[in-house]
């Protein structure tokens, strides 16, 4: 962003810009720039290069610690649950995550999960067909509570590695859906207790200051222990997600950047921040 | 909300005659957090404080309001301005049968808003036939299908080896057998800067030339609105907007933004996953949602 080498009085304003350009969001900006903008004026910053630097530092601060010991665990079959709100990825990022463990050579089984929108199923059943693992499924408007139930038990029965589950798309301000959410957990439990193991929230990049009303709401509900950010190949940055896991302590896994099946990268700190300013 | 804020900001004020530049810039520092909380783009918001700022200052401290109220009342009168007075209606002219083409990102709501867009039509005395173009997302097409057919509205029967431009030259002169005089042509969700799919758009448009070009944007869309829908707008020459998932909580700024950037009217707005959940766009509501 800063293409000049010695600071000017516009430096600051257009870093701000660009970080607010990325859905950072004004107050995670104001927070980030005032010790930068501090070093600044104390002729501690002299240049872009340090700026750049500096602000490197700062947002890895923000984001590293809430990466650190958060491996996934060593569960068999590991269940987990995708979530979201309405047309993020989720059930694309399954079919993504499904062909990435079974690259590790691990046994995959999905669940279809979302029995209500119009061809949900068919959906995920076509990115099994074409990632080569199962799928459990039952008729349309059925039960996803039930679903969720055979399908974790079949997994277990089945000796597969990871069981991912799809859910429908849902506003984190229905009340009744957050309600399900919770009766679909609640099942998973009763199939294999302590499952779901992890639940991941899947964010579109192109979503602005919504994204942190969405991630309270979801964690509030049924408690994320992961985030998925999809979309990245597009041009937005995604910035949002740096507050959130920041304030809520989960990491972002996951990168989606494509509709491909390879279109899926694992998230790394320091290229993302390098890709926001 | 805003007036809170504004409130206690203009707190000061009290027993000052008119909004001067020095007392209204605090004011405007309140307004400009909003509606960059508010998701609208960082340039719009520039551009949007110094009208606000020309238009409240010199302006008499009203009796009857409060100048924080006052201020609310000139930013509010300004984004409904910003957002309203356009045409707001679908094109429906220019085309035997008429067509509307809906356009935008992944995931933004287009297939759905498809089969609300045929439900209004209905109820507008209208014969709405489905058409999908999307070949590439997996059962794209068994979507728009299963709603049209929830619906009792006429589908195309598309498949995915057929170019999209092709399945819409075929679904004209189906739709016109099948007695319909609408076609709703439901596209692929694409990037704006996938310069083969947005070539595509193209074609179809070419092909056969819509009365109407539709963005279907996300309310929850954040500061990329302003890229997306210039570059949708700079290809398409859309008529018009509709902005989905309203029934959220997001305040919406990117409808200031599009419309901001592209000059174009939002026409309609979904409020639902229901095929009813489909209403008109109103400028006066949408400015306050904005400023919370
Ligand atoms: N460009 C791009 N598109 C993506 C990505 N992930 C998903 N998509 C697209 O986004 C659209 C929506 O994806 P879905 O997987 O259906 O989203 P969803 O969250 O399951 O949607 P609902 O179940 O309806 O809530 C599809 O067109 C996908 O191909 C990504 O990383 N990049
Ligand atoms: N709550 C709510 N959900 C909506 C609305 N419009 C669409 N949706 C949901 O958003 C998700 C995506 O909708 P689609 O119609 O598949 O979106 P699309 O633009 O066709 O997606 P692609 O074809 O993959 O680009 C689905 O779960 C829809 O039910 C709306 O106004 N409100
Ligand atoms: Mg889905
Ligand atoms: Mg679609």
């Amino acid at each position: 962003f800063i293409t000049k080498t010695e600071l000017t009085e516009d430096s600051l304003e257009e870093l701000e810009e660009t970080l607010i350009t990325a859905d950072m969001g004004v107050n995670t900006v104001m927070d980030l720039m005032e010790p930068i903008t501090e070093k600044v004026n104390k002729k501690q910053i002299t240049n872009s290069k340090e700026l750049r630097a500096a602000l490197t530092d700062a947002m890895l601060d923000l984001i590293k610690p809430v990466h650190e010991n958060k491996e996934l665990p060593n569960k068999k079959p590991l269940v987990i649950m995708v979530v979201g709100v309405n047309g993020v990825g989720k059930t694309t990022t399954i079919g993504k995550l499904a062909a990435n463990f079974k690259k590790q050579g691990k046994k995959v089984m999905l669940v279809a999960g979302d029995t209500f929108r119009a061809a949900a199923v068919e959906q995920l059943e076509i990115w099994a067909q074409r990632t080569g693992v199962q799928i459990v499924r039952h008729r349309d408007n059925s039960d996803p509570a039930a679903v969720a139930y055979d399908g974790v038990a079949a997994a277990e029965a089945r000796g597969m590695d990871v069981v991912i589950i799809d859910t429908a798309g849902r506003l984190h301000t229905q009340v009744n859906l957050m309600e399900e959410l919770k009766k679909i957990r609640r099942s998973c439990h009763k199939s294999l207790p302590g499952s779901p193991h992890e639940t991941w929230l899947v964010i579109d990049a192109n979503t602005g200051q919504n994204a942190v009303s969405q991630a309270k709401l979801f964690h509030e509900a049924i408690g994320v222990t992961g985030m998925v950010l999809t979309k990245v190949d597009g041009t937005a940055k995604g910035g949002i997600v740096v507050s959130i896991c920041h304030d809520m302590d989960v990491p972002i896994r996951y990168i989606g950047l494509g509709e491909k099946a390879e279109d899926l990268r694992e998230f790394e700190a320091r290229e993302f921040i390098k890709a926001l300013f | 909300s805003l007036s809170d804020r504004l409130g206690s900001v203009f707190k000061k004020l009290k027993g000052q005659g008119k909004l001067s530049e020095k007392n209204i810039q605090d004011g405007l520092k309140e307004v400009r957090l909003a509606l960059l909380e508010a998701d609208v783009h960082y340039k719009v918001v520039k551009t949007l404080i110094a009208a606000i700022k020309e238009r409240a200052v010199g302006q008499e401290v009203l009796e009857s309001l409060t100048p924080g109220q006052q201020v609310v009342k000139i930013v509010n009168e300004e984004l409904t301005n910003l957002m309203g007075g356009a045409n707001e209606e679908i094109n429906l002219s220019g085309g035997h049968p008429a067509s509307i083409m809906l356009v935008g990102l992944q995931g933004s709501g287009k297939t759905t808003t498809a089969g609300k867009l045929a439900v209004y039509l209905r109820g507008q005395g209208r014969k709405p036939y489905l058409v999908p173009v999307d070949v590439y997302r997996p059962a794209a097409i068994e979507q728009l299908t299963k709603i049209g057919k929830e619906l009792s509205i006429p589908v195309y029967p598309s498949d995915t080896e057929t170019k999209p431009e092709k399945i819409a030259e075929l679904a004209r002169i189906k739709c016109a057998q099948e007695g319909c005089d609408t076609m709703i042509l439901d596209t692929a969700g694409r990037l704006h800067i996938d310069d083969e799919l947005m070539a595509e758009l193209g074609r179809i448009k070419a092909t056969t030339p819509p009365s109407d070009i539709l963005l279907v944007a996300d309310a929850m869309t954040g500061q990329d609105a302003v890229n997306m829908a210039k570059a949708f707008n700079d290809a398409m020459d859309v008529g018009g907007v509709i902005l989905t998932k309203m029934d959220g909580d997001a305040r919406g700024g990117a409808a200031l933004s599009i419309r901001s950037i592209t000059g174009k009217p939002i026409k309609f707005i979904g409020t639902g996953e229901k095929s009813n959940a489909f209403e008109a766009f109103h400028p006066n509501r949408m400015a306050s949602r904005i400023l919370g």
